[in-house]
């Protein structure tokens, strides 16, 4: 299970 | 971070900068599009919805509230600021830019990393900001000559995605887990929108010429 993808870009 | 990103976000970065200090060196926003700065408005407000629950660096941070406090700035400041206001060619910005929040919102319902709010509407940032520059193109081809200051702001905007493409190019191949399709797909979209626009921008350069694009 994919941790949940966190957005770091801008 | 990579430099490819660092650059787009320093462009973009510089593209506000240019539009600030256009509206508050002139006191006018001739020639810009109130319905594209709305957009954009939205496009951060609802990707930066984690900005106080995802701590990812302080430059991350930082840049989420410049672009945030900005972009409501300075449409606030066309709405209501007695100058500016009088500047705005609401009669030559009339593109029906609610099918686009209508048409990115449905969008992002079908097509999103996963079925969340946060998510949905992070998707539906991305989808807006493809197509919100459109409005500001179609009241440029309208008004006939541009401004200098309004043409390299449109540059930089468009130039700052097209760097993330080469960001997302990066990645790849130092991650070949890394897919983020619907920012890649949606930012090649809203680069591709710039085409003509970069044209005819290269065009006046190279001949010295003032900014014109076809109505």
């Amino acid at each position: 299970e994919d941790e949940d993808e966190v957005h770091d870009e801008l | 971070m990579n430099i490819f990103r660092f650059l787009g976000d320093m462009t973009h970065l510089i593209s506000i900068l240019i539009l600030l200090l256009k509206i508050y060196a002139t006191k006018s926003c001739s020639g810009i599009s109130l319905k594209t700065q709305e957009l954009y408005a939205l496009v951060f407000l609802t990707r930066y919805l984690d900005l106080f629950t995802d701590f990812i660096s302080v430059y991350n941070t930082v840049m989420k509230l410049v672009f945030i406090a900005s972009s409501l700035a300075i449409v606030w400041c066309m709405r209501n600021h007695p100058l500016v206001r009088r500047s705005y060619d609401k009669q030559l910005d009339t593109f029906r830019h609610y099918f686009l929040l209508l048409a990115s919102f449905l969008l992002a319902l079908l097509l999103h990393e996963k079925f969340a709010f946060q998510e949905v509407l992070w998707a539906f940032s991305i989808y807006l900001e493809a197509v919100a520059i459109l409005p500001q193109l179609v009241l440029l081809q309208r008004s006939g000559n541009v401004d200098n200051l309004t043409g390299q702001y449109v540059f930089f905007l468009g130039a700052y995605r097209a760097l993330y493409i080469f960001n997302w190019i990066y990645r790849y191949f130092i991650d070949p887990h890394f897919t983020r399709w619907i920012a890649c797909v949606s930012g090649l979209v809203q680069t591709a929108l710039y085409a003509d626009f970069f044209y005819y921008y290269f065009i006046s350069w190279k001949n010295n010429a003032k900014l014109q694009l076809p109505a």
